[in-house]
């Protein structure tokens, strides 16, 4: 069975693309079989990895509104052992079309289910709001990992997020744990990104993960090229914290 | 009567509050009565003006849902001349609430039309998605801008928010027009930075304002402070971009 995680923060621009794509092609590359599941309208990771959002027919929105099985939208992508759920732009209108179906939470654990067999890693990126995509990533996975940008406004939204998981872990999800939080975006120059290192350390302790991704230009190039940091620039200092982070999160099991 | 724009963007973090707040604060400056309008749940343009959003009772949310004149919610801020009426977090459970609503896109609207004559600039701030509450600020005002980050993937998303800005003028808004796009967080030391610029010129021609903002870490401090960056480091480089775009949209009247 895989591990199933969410990738999810509702401010936007914390890097929860970032570091789905790049940790799932991490550990894809340690011999692991990973799918990332796009639940995001922009579609990012989408495109992050290489598939034109614009021509995929179905995508992930088929999934949540027709019910089709996953696994008719399941691609592979240019690496090995690394395949995608894509999402589209039509995905935008999901969330109102959901509103009154029944189970609607539950949509993205009923599908992933009968796939989860055939992967060791499932990662779910969502978009930036606490709406009902995200809320269905929320309830069918095991653990969220929750990228921090290092500056002062993604810290605000954080008790928030934090109360949005615990709402969902008593009514919707027993197993929901937090995985983890990743400080993304760090600047050795600032002040501030110190500061944001200690505050988060100081709350949330061993919750945070010791891997610190760095700001790298690399990283904000490798999604034009399609393709994630392991292939783009492997030896630049963002792959390398990628590739540290992917290997303390096998290492580290779901928190209990 | 006021000149209304709202700032979105469905990317998240590409500067769309430190843009509503800092040129609001600038036009303040210069002696025009500015109200900001937080329609973000995360309630970030509350907070870097001083306001403590999770002690506001009532906010907007009262008025999109109970229908309270927003004149009950605008609260002064500590610098002359410039109103906010305030967001909370609670505001995040309101777009399922208005999916059912009578005239559910028009609510803004009609909330800022008794208020109007009282402000030469209302700036709306909007939460990084495409729902309720953003199509609400785009049927609202008269004047969309939109930040546009220099990196890859924010591009990526600006086809998608101008085939909804058309839609919302077709059904809803005959009014709107594009304001303009800001490039935003932008870093001479990096190739894309330099591509993003060229792109966005080459596509949008002269809808794209001329002052480019920089990265700038004095612009990401000041909201830990609760203040616009006029206030914080007035001679930083982040401020005068903001001071210099302030100006541009003064003289720049909406663009017919
Ligand atoms: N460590 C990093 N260094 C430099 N740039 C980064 C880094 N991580 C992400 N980026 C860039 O910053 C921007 C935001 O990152 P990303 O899109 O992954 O965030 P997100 O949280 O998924 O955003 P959204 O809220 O819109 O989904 C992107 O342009 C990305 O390429
Ligand atoms: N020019 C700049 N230079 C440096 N940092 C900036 C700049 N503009 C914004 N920031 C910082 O980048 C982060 C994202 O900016 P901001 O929150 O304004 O974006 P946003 O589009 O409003 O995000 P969201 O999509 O979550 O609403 C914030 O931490 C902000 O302080
Ligand atoms: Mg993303
Ligand atoms: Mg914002």
């Amino acid at each position: 069975m895989a591990v199933i995680y969410a990738v999810a923060n509702q401010k936007g621009g914390v890097g929860k693309t970032t570091t789905a794509v790049n940790v799932a092609a991490y550990l894809a590359a340690a011999d692991k079989r990973v799918l990332v599941v796009d639940v995001d309208p922009q579609a990012n990771a989408t495109s992050s990895l290489g598939i034109d959002k614009n021509s995929v027919r179905p995508s992930i929105y088929n999934v949540f509104i027709e019910n089709i099985p996953i696994r008719e939208i399941i691609t592979p992508t240019a690496w090995e052992r690394l395949h995608l759920a894509p999402s589209s732009p039509i995905l935008a209108g999901a969330e109102v079309e959901m509103v009154g179906m029944m189970a609607r939470e539950h949509l993205l654990r009923k599908a992933l289910s009968p796939i989860s067999r055939q992967y060791d890693y499932i990662f779910v990126d969502t978009p930036p709001s606490l709406g009902l995509l995200t809320i269905n990533a929320l309830t069918a996975c095991q653990g969220v990992i929750i990228p921090v940008q290092c500056e002062y406004l993604p810290l605000e939204g954080l008790a928030q997020l934090m109360h949005t998981i615990r709402l969902v872990r008593e009514n919707l999800n027993p197993n929901l744990r937090i995985a983890g939080l990743v400080l993304t975006m760090y600047d050795p120059r600032t002040s501030l990104s110190k500061q944001v290192v200690q505050e988060v350390r100081k709350h949330f302790r061993d919750y945070v993960f010791r891997t610190i991704i760095p700001r790298s230009v690399r990283l904000s190039e490798a999604p034009s090229y399609g393709e994630p940091i392991s292939s783009y620039a492997p030896k630049s200092f963002g792959a390398l914290a990628y590739k540290a982070l992917a290997e303390e999160i096998m290492k580290k099991a779901v928190k209990a």
